[in-house]
């Protein structure tokens, strides 16, 4: 779109991403790591031959499980700890539970090195959860990933965390093995788990830039939907998350871009500093659940036209978390609604297509070289305004079904 | 609660300041 336009104008033949991965540069003076989504053709499980890709259906019915998870989550007020009786009672150990939220697919990768001399590990960046972990060695039971597993044998610099440790007690439950070993469990709410020991290791983020003494999890358990990834990094607010961790290094902030197609790349890097042309709004704290990061949406323009929703809507919903590994923007029923009839509004020369899973405002643009969609604007709290792009307005399944890519939480009152 | 997904996102640089308690977004953040 030309500035200030209030129209994405794209040609049709651009719609669907490239089979071959394009780079992209972050600061200079940051420890930035390359985001690729995990199955682009810029992440190395793609490389590998990763047959497992799921369906865009299969991308939006995990999405929802993943909301869903939230959702419980946040009614739970602080997430209640579960214990599996059978798995502790099987391994002789009360395990500590923490219920994350589900890990879906529409998740993006970043390679961390982790050991001295440290190896590469691809691992899924989510900012709705705390605990890093990578499978380890000796394993359990493990699934089929991405590297071979780390093995604590081969680290210089490997040491687990002892049961009275202060990483230990600070998780919301932790539990003690017979040999005075950390142990943690994490059931995410589609019910894919890790189990392991609480350890500790150098972070490698860049060849420049180390975390000496990095406490994250070591599975030796793990079962799931964690496709081919060698494990999971925290970068929710939680005192073991990556961010609070890396603090007296880097700040405790952080910043990422993600590529508008799954053949870019983009960066999650630390320490740099904010892009000169970003807008704030403020981080809203909510103490029942402390991992995830709350913000304040109060409205929504679409052509360059606000749409007429109460800010009492938003407010009223319970807030707005903002979350690296949900795909598709929830909004509450009666700002969807009023979003959609919007959008619809700008959008009657083209054909309706069938509903894609969640999304249920859908075009076919087959025949048109060029086509055009109003612009969507996100209006937060003190100001600051977000013009998604147009990769952040249509979710392309493919020519003939190209959806407005916002839905519902739901109804309320289900 | 709503949720702000990740599709949203993309483009945007997206500044998690907690020293300031604030989420910042600066437009074309990928380039």
């Amino acid at each position: 779109a030309r500035s200030n336009d209030p129209n994405h104008v794209f040609s049709v033949s651009s719609l669907l991403p490239g089979a071959a991965c394009t780079a992209s540069k972050a600061s200079s003076n940051s420890s930035a790591l390359s985001v690729v989504h995990r199955h682009g053709p810029c992440s190395p499980m793609h490389a590998s031959g990763d047959a497992g890709a799921p369906s865009h259906a299969e991308i939006l019915e995990r999405d929802q499980a993943r909301v869903n998870s939230i959702h419980r989550k946040v009614s739970a007020a602080g997430g209640a700890s579960v214990i599996d009786p059978a798995r502790a009672s099987k391994q002789g150990v009360s395990l500590p539970a923490q219920r994350g939220i589900s890990l879906g697919t529409g998740n993006y990768i970043v390679s961390v090195g982790l050991g001295t001399p440290a190896k590469q590990y691809a691992v899924v960046f989510d900012t709705g959860s705390d605990l890093s972990w990578v499978q380890c060695k000796p394993c359990g039971d493990c699934y089929e990933q991405q590297d071979p597993l780390f093995d604590p044998v081969q680290s210089l610099t490997y040491a687990t965390v002892a049961c009275g440790a202060q990483e230990c007690q600070e998780l919301d439950a932790q539990s003690c093995s017979s040999d005075n070993k950390c142990r943690y469990e994490v059931v995410y709410g589609d019910q894919s788990q890790t189990d392991g020991n609480l350890v500790r290791d150098t972070l490698t983020l860049s060849p420049s830039d180390k975390l000496p003494g990095f406490v994250f999890g070591c599975g030796d358990s793990n079962t799931g939907l964690f496709g081919h990834a060698d494990g999971l990094l925290g970068l929710g607010r939680e005192k073991v998350s990556l961010p609070s961790q890396g603090a007296p290094s880097y700040g405790p902030g952080f910043t990422y871009c993600l590529p508008s197609s799954s053949s870019g790349t983009g960066y999650l890097s630390f320490g740099g500093a904010a892009p000169a042309n970003a807008q704030f709004t403020a981080m809203v704290t909510n103490r029942d659940t402390p991992s995830f990061y709350y913000l304040n949406l109060v409205g929504i323009k679409v052509g360059g036209r606000a749409v007429k929703i109460p800010t009492t809507v938003f407010a009223a919903a319970g807030g707005t978390v903002i979350d690296s590994g949900t795909v598709i923007t929830r909004l509450p029923p009666r700002a969807y609604s009023a979003l959609r009839s919007a959008f619809a509004r700008y959008m009657g020369q083209y054909k309706r297509a069938p509903k894609l899973s969640i999304l249920d405002t859908c075009y076919d643009f087959t025949g048109h070289k060029t086509a055009q969609i109003p612009t969507v604007e996100l209006a937060f709290a003190g100001g600051t305004t977000m013009n998604l792009e147009f990769s952040g307005v249509l979710y392309v399944a493919n020519v003939s079904q190209a959806c407005l890519a916002f839905a519902s939480t739901g109804d309320d009152t289900s | 609660i709503g949720i702000l997904g990740n599709t949203q996102q993309k483009t945007f640089a997206v500044a998690y300041d907690v020293a300031n308690q604030r989420i910042g977004f600066g437009a074309k953040g990928c380039s």
